[in-house]
């Protein structure tokens, strides 16, 4: 039940939205190239979104963002 | 018991549906080109609906939206 | 436990039908072409209908309606 | 723990028998060709019976129905 | 934890064999040829017993009775 | 966790042995040839004994008994 | 949690043995050739010893007793 | 969450050793050649030692003892 | 539900990331080359981030970071 | 949740080490050649030590210790 | 939810990081080449670290320490 995220380049931005009846980010996370984030969903996380070049690792597929 | 939605045009549109007796629209998340959404169903989204052109990634199948 | 319906066509119409002793329709969402709606059931919803031209997605398998 | 029905004429019935000491017909649900019926089996609903030509899918096999 | 019967002929008989200490038939399914029925295992039918011709699709294997 | 048992001959006898301390038969099922019993463990079924000669299908594997 | 055992000669013994601090048999179960007896574990046996020709069908695998 | 022991010669020893602080042998089964014995782990025997020649089959794969 | 991370290099560093509304880092572990570090997500760790190049290993793909 | 370990020599020695706080030695069982120990992890044992040669199978792999 | 780890030469150190808000060294287990250890994740142990030559066994994978 986590999601590993891969930056390809400097500047990737990874955002967590709060989970609950608003939707809106608790917290913003900067990755350099080749820094990997290794993030659960949790009671405060319920979406997750990135921004910029990085592979992205789920349970359900592998995909690279920002292309 | 997430998906995972890729944009593959600006503009895509990724709504929340409520949870319970009414069902209306309680988020909505834009995205730009190549940025990613991985969203969980919750105790406040029961159904989520895609709007533009992105590659939707579920335990269930992978398919573009939009065409 | 969700399903993912993704019209081919305008008009699509997915219905939900009500969980216990009556069965009627709680909610009726309409699809235009390429659009997606992944949903699951849910306490309100243990039925679901579509009609007109879609591809849907379960884990019990893949089909068009509307052909 | 649902199944999917998918009409290939007008006039599929399907019959939603009720869970408990008794066995009688609590919803019948009628489609014409094409339309798609995705049903659970509830804690009203413990047996499902179809008529009429129908592709029936479910987690233990898939069948033609009405031949 | 649900079986599957297609009648391959008329007259096909579905018994439902009662849960508890003793073992009686609580209710009599009939099935023309081409009907389908979708039957759980639940608080009051521990046992099925099937008579005649019909497809059986069960998670443990699929037979043809009646032959 | 149930079995499937197919007579392949009249006189097929599939017994239900009490669950607890002792070990008894509490319900005698007789099956004419091309019958078939879907059975449940139970609260009150521990084990079953067949004689006589039948398909028999469990998740553990499948044989032919009486030969 | 069942094993199912089939005597491929008569006299075949199937011994129950006792959960708990003590190891006794508290039931033995005579088959003639080719009946079967399908077996589970229970809250009073927690270990089942077979003597004479039969054929075991267990979750870790299936071999033949008495040779 | 059992294994199964055959002996493949007479004089096979399976000891059960105590769950909880100490490590003793609660019970000794002896088993002549062809014989089987199919154990669990249980709230008494939380460890199984065997001596003498025997396939033993578990979950987590097959031996031969005593070569 | 843990990761590996094996370190190709010197100086790779572990960052564990707080659980909660609030995303700190609540300790860092520095491997040196060869070294590896077997982590669970926790009630304290909810996210890990990586620096410095190493071999992560988890349920849903192994990577190489730093490159 | 257990291992099994076949010694491959005499004097094969496997180590119960205490769950909790502190790690000790709680039992120290000795194994002759060809001699098997199937054991559980449990409320009292959260790691075992192996010294000597013997083949050790668990459910991430199997491999000889003392080489 | 185990680890295996075989020593591949002398002196290789497995250390036990605290679970909780704080990360320290709660044991040390010094292996020689050719020992094992199998180890659980526990309420004291939620992260491994392992310094030396050491095959590594994970449900995620295996790796070879120290190289
Ligand atoms: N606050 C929302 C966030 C969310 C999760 N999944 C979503 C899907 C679509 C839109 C918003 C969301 C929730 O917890 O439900
Ligand atoms: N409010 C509805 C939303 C929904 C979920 N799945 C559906 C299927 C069809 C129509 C509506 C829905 C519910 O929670 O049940
Ligand atoms: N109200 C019904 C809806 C339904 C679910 N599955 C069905 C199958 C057949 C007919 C109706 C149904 C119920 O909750 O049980
Ligand atoms: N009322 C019955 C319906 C049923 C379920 N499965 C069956 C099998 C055979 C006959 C009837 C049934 C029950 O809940 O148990
Ligand atoms: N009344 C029996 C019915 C039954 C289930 N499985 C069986 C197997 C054999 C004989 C009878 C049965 C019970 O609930 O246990
Ligand atoms: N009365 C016994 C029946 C039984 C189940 N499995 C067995 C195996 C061997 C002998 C008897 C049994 C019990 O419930 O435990
Ligand atoms: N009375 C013992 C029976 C037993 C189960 N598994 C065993 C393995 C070895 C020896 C005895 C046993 C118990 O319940 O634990
Ligand atoms: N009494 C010990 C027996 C045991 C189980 N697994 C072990 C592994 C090694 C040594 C002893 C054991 C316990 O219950 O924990
Ligand atoms: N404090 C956050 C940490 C976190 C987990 N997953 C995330 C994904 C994105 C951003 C932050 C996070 C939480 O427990 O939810
Ligand atoms: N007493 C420790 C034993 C242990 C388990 N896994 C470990 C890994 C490393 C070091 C010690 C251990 C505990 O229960 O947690
Ligand atoms: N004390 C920390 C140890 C830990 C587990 N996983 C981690 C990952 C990174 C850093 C520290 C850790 C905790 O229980 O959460």
């Amino acid at each position: 039940n986590y999601v590993m995220i891969q930056a390809l380049e400097n500047g990737v931005t990874i955002f967590g939205l709060t989970r609950g009846p608003d939707t809106k980010f608790h917290h913003t996370e900067k990755l350099d190239q080749g820094e990997v984030l290794i993030a659960q969903f949790t009671s405060h996380t319920s979406a997750i979104k990135i921004r910029g070049k990085a592979k992205i690792f789920t349970s359900i597929g592998i995909t690279t963002s920002g292309s």
